[in-house]
């Protein structure tokens, strides 16, 4: 059902947004900008790579090969596979200005590796 | 996976939905461990508590918005705005510097001068806080220039207008008086336009800081061509006490001196379109 197909695609490996407003946690006396951090991250399960439908054409052969698993061998793991690049304007301790920029900082898209 | 590639670190990922839920002792764990991953990140040892005199250059905010794609995004760049470009492209840190202004030497109102010269004005800059993992490819000085009064420049000669900035390295401790330096960059100006002039210090900057010599600061020296008294020192915005004008924002116009270094950790500031 359309209800219960929404509920188990939740729950496979994507990307979830978590942005943390700078001046929600009193960062932003030292943090000039941006004015918050979108902090994705990804997170879900990673199930075996075949899509439900498979299962009514070659019933034998997908049976063959779903009962072929070997359980012992750790599942995917959910994680980043593009990343982006962010700068950030701050104060440091000792009150100097400092601009930085770091690559690979945005969670740009998820996946099963 | 590293630790940069998702800030929330790995035991967060699991308090993340509680956060959406909002439960007040696990999101602020989260974000303390989200902190620390920051401060780790930029090199921090503990979370900066600015004073409230600290300035926020207003070219580091540009750098900032015209490096990040805000300015493009909000259609508000302004193109009298020379990004450094060259500078840059090679550069993952840009730090500002203000003078250490204590260190100067107590200035009367008017500019100094020995036999009409003007004599030149020492700026130090305390650099002892960049990291050493940080190599720095370039450095520049900005210097604001004041327009002198439309009234006055009408009425005179196109070479009246002229004046000439030296930049120099100062070699030696400075002895009363005697300062022994060694120019760095000069540039012949018109003082009918306010607009900020930017000097290559890279040579000494990269001096005391990769070769670890002495750092007894940069020296400015402003001629005016015709040597007419009243212009003389007018037109660069150097000291806190020279002619500062009511409610101008010494803090926004002092001479900033820019470094531009790389930490090894990621790719340069080259500018990017907003995603």
């Amino acid at each position: 059902s359309p209800k219960q197909r929404g509920r188990k695609r939740n729950r496979n490996c994507r990307r979830h947004a978590l942005y943390v407003d700078f001046s929600d946690v009193g960062w932003n006396d030292w943090i000039v900008a941006p004015p918050g951090y979108q902090v994705y991250y990804c997170h879900g399960e990673c199930l075996f790579p075949l899509a439900d439908h498979l299962n009514s054409t070659n019933h034998a052969i997908v049976q063959t090969l779903v009962n072929s698993v070997n359980t012992n061998i750790p599942k995917a793991c959910c994680v980043p596979t593009e990343l982006s690049a962010t700068s950030m304007l701050y104060l440091d301790e000792h009150d100097k200005v400092v601009l930085k920029n770091y690559q690979e900082m945005v969670v740009e898209g998820c996946g099963c590796r | 996976e590293s630790n940069h590639a998702s800030l929330i670190p790995e035991e967060g990922k699991k308090k993340a939905p509680a956060l959406q839920s909002r439960t007040a002792g696990q999101s602020h764990e989260l974000l303390r461990d989200f902190e620390a991953t920051l401060l780790h990140m930029f090199g921090l040892r503990r979370r900066p508590r600015p004073s409230r005199s600290a300035t926020v250059p207003r070219y580091l905010l540009d750098l900032y918005r015209l490096q990040s794609g805000e300015a493009e995004e909000a259609g508000t760049h302004d193109t009298g705005f020379e990004y450094p470009e060259r500078s840059a492209s090679r550069a993952n840190t840009v730090r500002g510097f203000h003078h250490e202004e204590h260190m100067e030497p107590v200035h009367p109102g008017e500019p100094q001068t020995k036999n009409g010269e003007a004599i030149p004005l020492r700026f130090l800059f305390n650099l002892s806080n960049i990291p050493e993992d940080e190599l720095l490819s370039s450095a520049e000085l900005r210097l604001f220039r004041q327009q002198i009064d439309e009234a006055i420049t009408e009425s005179e000669g196109d070479k009246d207008q002229l004046h000439r900035i030296n930049v120099y390295e100062v070699l030696k401790p400075p002895r009363a008086g005697q300062l022994i330096t060694r120019l760095l960059d000069t540039r012949l100006v018109r003082h009918n336009t306010s607009r900020w002039e930017s000097f290559d210090v890279s040579p000494a900057v990269l001096r005391w800081t990769r070769e670890r010599l002495p750092n007894y600061g940069l020296a400015v020296e402003v001629q005016h061509l015709n040597q007419t008294p009243h212009h003389q020192g007018r037109h660069l915005r150097i000291s806190r006490s020279l002619h500062q004008e009511p409610g101008e924002d010494w803090e926004q116009l002092r001479p900033l001196l820019v470094t531009f270094g790389h930490d090894g950790k990621g790719n340069p500031l080259t500018r990017r379109a907003k995603r």
